[in-house]
């Protein structure tokens, strides 16, 4: 609840008019949006959790541990930029099923995605745009974003795991490679 | 010295040689619209002869209902990124302004989008950017714009329902809020525009529509702000924005089935989380 509570009060707060259109001073506005940010923070630590939750598969097990990247938009998120391999889960808050591209910020060229039910599922990865480097400065390290098509079911969640290509070829089996079996790359 | 085509199943989009969008066809619904689409700025006015009003926070008053192109007139140096899922056209309009054009291989939309700021003002003038559609769709003075998401508003050039319209400011006395979407349309074709925020915008000829992205002014507007709008943002050159528009172009008869649904998937977007965690459990 307190968690919450944060968030609702800077809500209350922002229903003026100029922290809706930012049309305050400068550092009001700035005020305006830091209260919200802070609420922000404290309310997907709160989601997060209660995601972890929902997906643990029974009482005994935890569920996963997961995150937010709040600037998706401009092709950064820790969690996604330097790992080779790691779960998306999408939550779809509306009452029907939604078919949606994702865009990932990564460093690898080459990627493996597996949907819920385990099938491949294609995919595109490309360099991160010139527009989008400009906006984005000396922050964030991906290079190239990782875009894939993903189906969410009504009021419900996806995940999809993706691993990086060369990891997944780490996964063969090692005595495959001794008898010169030529390792077959994960599909693109 | 030709046009560039980039297309999915669903839809076509040509650009002229100079880079510029020519045209977008829906295969589906069989409907193809000329468009030409740039970026303009007003010159945000610091008050005149007429009236000491300044464009400022609380007021949009551009000096002259021209706005300037911010198209060089050469080339957006376009350049095509193509994979098996996502088409993209990169365009740079000023070394402070680009632009993607994006298909996605399974919707039925086109995405433009737009990278604007650090606006420039060495010059002395405050600049309000807007993005502006040219079509050949024959909507005269009526387009509509929606009410939070909820109902469409009609909309008609130099008129109120409400009240007697004098016409003292012809660019903003025709701008209307926009928090999702606005479009046009004549009774064959609709040209929808759903935006990722609420914006200012209008259409101030037949078959033209124009949103307002970004604004850097340099004077009050005497509203009791008592400074400029002139954001210089977390490096202090000056706030970048970046956002989406997505545009449809139906058959009008089936245009609000579709903005609808799309309007629900933008505004209530699946929620994205991530986890290191990649153990047997999906």
């Amino acid at each position: 609840e307190a968690e919450v509570e944060t968030l609702k009060e800077y809500m209350g707060v922002s229903q003026h008019h100029d922290s809706i259109t930012g049309t305050a001073k400068q550092h009001v506005n700035d005020d305006y949006t830091k209260r919200l940010h802070i609420g922000n923070e404290k309310c997907q630590k709160l989601v997060g959790l209660a995601v972890g939750q929902l997906m643990a598969k029974n009482s005994s097990t935890e569920g996963p541990k997961t995150q937010f990247c709040n600037y998706l938009n401009i092709s950064m998120c820790p969690a996604t930029e330097n790992a080779d391999s790691f779960a998306v889960i999408l939550y779809n808050p509306i009452g029907r099923n939604v078919s949606t591209y994702v865009k990932i910020p990564v460093n690898g060229a080459s990627y493996h995605v597996a949907g819920p039910d385990g099938s491949s599922v294609t995919n595109q990865v490309q360099a991160v745009s010139d527009a989008v480097q400009r906006v984005r400065r000396d922050r964030g390290s991906a290079k190239n974003d990782l875009f894939f098509f993903a189906h969410v079911p009504a009021l419900g969640f996806a995940t999809y795991q993706v691993t990086s290509a060369k990891q997944a070829l780490k996964r063969v089996r090692p005595q495959a490679l001794s008898n010169n079996v030529k390792a077959v790359p994960a599909p693109a | 010295d030709s046009d560039t085509v980039i297309s999915t199943d669903v839809i076509k989009v040509t650009f002229d040689s100079t880079g510029l969008l020519k045209s977008m066809t829906n295969m589906d619904s069989n409907v193809t619209v000329n468009v030409k689409q740039s970026f303009y700025w007003y010159n945000g006015s610091a008050g005149n002869h007429e009236s000491g009003q300044a464009s400022g926070a609380y007021i949009f008053r551009p000096n002259s209902s021209t706005p300037m192109d911010l198209f060089n007139g050469k080339s957006v140096s376009g350049k095509v990124v193509k994979g098996s899922e996502v088409i993209e056209f990169h365009q740079t309009f000023q070394p402070w302004l680009n632009q993607i054009v994006r298909l996605y291989k399974a919707k039925n939309f086109v995405e433009f989008e737009w990278v604007v700021g650090p606006i420039p003002f060495m010059d002395g003038l405050g600049k309000e950017i807007i993005t502006k559609f040219d079509t050949d769709i024959d909507s005269e003075d009526i387009f509509y714009t929606d009410s939070n998401g909820r109902q469409m508003m009609k909309r008609q050039k130099n008129h109120r329902e409400d009240y007697p319209y004098v016409d003292l400011e012809p660019v903003a006395g025709n701008y209307y809020p926009i928090n999702s979407r606005i479009f046009i349309n004549d009774k064959n074709k609709q040209f929808t525009i759903m935006t990722d925020r609420s914006e200012g915008g209008s259409s101030l000829k037949s078959g033209s529509v124009e949103l307002m992205v970004h604004r850097r002014l340099l004077h009050d507007d005497g509203k009791g702000v008592g400074e400029p709008l002139n954001e210089t943002g977390q490096f202090g050159d000056g706030l970048m924005a970046i956002g989406k528009h997505r545009v449809l172009i139906n058959q009008t008869p089936q245009a609000a089935t579709i903005h609808r649904e799309l309007g629900e998937e933008i505004y209530m977007a699946p929620w994205v989380f991530f986890s290191s965690q990649t153990s047997g459990w999906n």
